[in-house]
């Protein structure tokens, strides 16, 4: 699957400085530590919620850095107005997990 | 790691 990514090479460095600021362990980041970047966007807690759960793909309740970029994505294409998809698009899954 | 209730990994739940 060669499909590329929807986040972008300039979006996802932004998006990793963003998880290294963030002091992760072991190259994860608990949800403890995303939560208060994620409710600093102000958008509803159920949509942040979602947000998570299509995130965190192999539900450990951490984020990698390839996850969290998915998280940053889907809430700025959502302070964009755009609707959080209830499933994760397949463009949307990082290369990495495919 | 989470509060009470949780089998729950999402910290929004």
């Amino acid at each position: 699957n060669d499909m590329p990514w929807v986040v972008k090479p300039e979006e996802k460095m932004k998006f990793d400085s963003i998880f290294e600021s963030l002091g992760p362990a072991g190259g994860m980041l608990t949800g403890d530590k995303v939560k208060p970047v994620l409710l600093n966007s102000k958008l509803p807690v159920d949509i942040l919620g979602r947000v998570w759960e299509l995130s965190d793909l192999d539900r450990d309740g951490m984020l990698d850095r390839d996850e969290f970029s998915v998280a940053m994505y889907l809430v700025y294409r959502a302070l964009e107005g755009e609707p959080v998809p209830m499933s994760l698009p397949p463009p949307l899954v990082p290369p990495s997990k495919r | 790691q989470y509060p009470a209730g949780g089998s729950s990994t999402n910290p929004f739940l």
